[in-house]
């Protein structure tokens, strides 16, 4: 049955809309349950991030992180739960990847761990 | 609750505070960004003895505010819609800049629809505050000073965890009265 002409028109209009995304960030949560060893496409970002916000040292070749999910990224992961308030497992679980992938302040995390104080309120 | 290494603070009672007039919106009017600065100041002001008088000379001010998009100067870029919403620095440097690239919004409840990556300005205004007057970031998820904010949500009361922070860090508020905290009754209550 053929389209009435308006309608085509409509369809048009709407594949007009530009989706803005932020494509840095949301991609992690293709690396949920990324397992210790593997070899992953995009671990690299994660790694990027996590050096961003103090979790993750300078790498020994100028920070061209590799997609290897490797022991110093779980205690990375690690810290980042423990700092977050989230349970500490060192794995890329949902709770943890969505929280990665929320926007956040772009204050590094290291006065929670280096030099800083921290206090706890009782 | 977590300071910043070396504790850094303002050792003044009464700090100063400038919008640029070049790093701005084009979308919120200046008294709408005033407004909301005048309210996120004063949930600090309301703990401890340190006041905020907005000025208008920004070279000049103690704590400088402005909105600046990707890379601008200070060696954290900003980085498109969501991702890092803005970032302050610790006493006595009195910068706080904003992500110009956020959609930004005031005064909303975001009960009704709108854009799904709106982030409130107050909140974290609020928060970024915290930083100026030497707070690092919380591991309590309901602090004004957790590192991080969905879009669409709003957290502009202090809880106990922010007070008892800044409240070491600068002492009490003389005029500090607990139903001063009334947004963080809940949270006291639970303290």
């Amino acid at each position: 049955r053929n389209l009435p002409e308006e309608v085509e028109e409509s369809t048009a209009k709407t594949t007009q809309t530009i989706h803005v995304s932020n494509s840095t960030w949301h991609d992690f949560s293709r690396l949920v349950d990324v397992q210790k060893g593997s070899h992953v496409s995009g671990v690299s970002d994660l790694k990027r991030y996590l050096h961003r916000f103090g979790y993750v040292g300078d790498d020994d070749d100028g920070n061209n992180f590799s997609d290897v999910f490797d022991g110093r990224l779980e205690s990375a992961i690690s810290l980042y739960q423990k700092n977050l308030g989230l349970p500490i497992t060192g794995r890329l679980d949902t709770s943890t990847v969505t929280l990665m992938s929320s926007p956040r302040c772009g204050v590094s995390d290291t006065h929670m761990f280096n030099s800083g104080v921290r206090t706890t309120a009782h | 609750y977590t300071y910043f290494g070396g504790k850094p603070k303002w050792n003044r009672d009464t700090l100063t505070y400038a919008f640029s007039k070049t790093h701005k919106l084009d979308y919120l009017t200046s008294d709408d960004v005033k407004t909301v600065f005048r309210r996120a100041f004063a949930k600090w002001s309301n703990v401890i003895p340190v006041s905020f008088e907005e000025v208008d000379d920004y070279t000049t001010a103690d704590l400088k505010i402005g909105f600046f998009a990707g890379d601008h100067g200070d060696g954290q870029p900003f980085d498109g819609v969501l991702g890092t919403l803005a970032h302050a620095f610790a006493p006595e440097n009195g910068r706080l800049h904003f992500d110009a690239a956020e959609i930004w919004v005031v005064g909303d409840d975001f009960k009704g629809k709108g854009s799904s990556v709106a982030v409130d300005l107050e909140s974290v205004a609020t928060h970024e505050i915290g930083h100026l007057l030497g707070l690092g970031h919380s591991s309590e998820e309901s602090a004004v000073m957790y590192p991080s904010l969905r879009p669409r949500t709003k957290k502009v009361d202090l809880t106990v965890d922010d007070v008892a922070g800044v409240l070491k860090l600068y002492g009490a508020n003389p005029k500090l009265t607990l139903n001063s905290l009334t947004g963080t009754e809940y949270s006291l209550k639970n303290g």
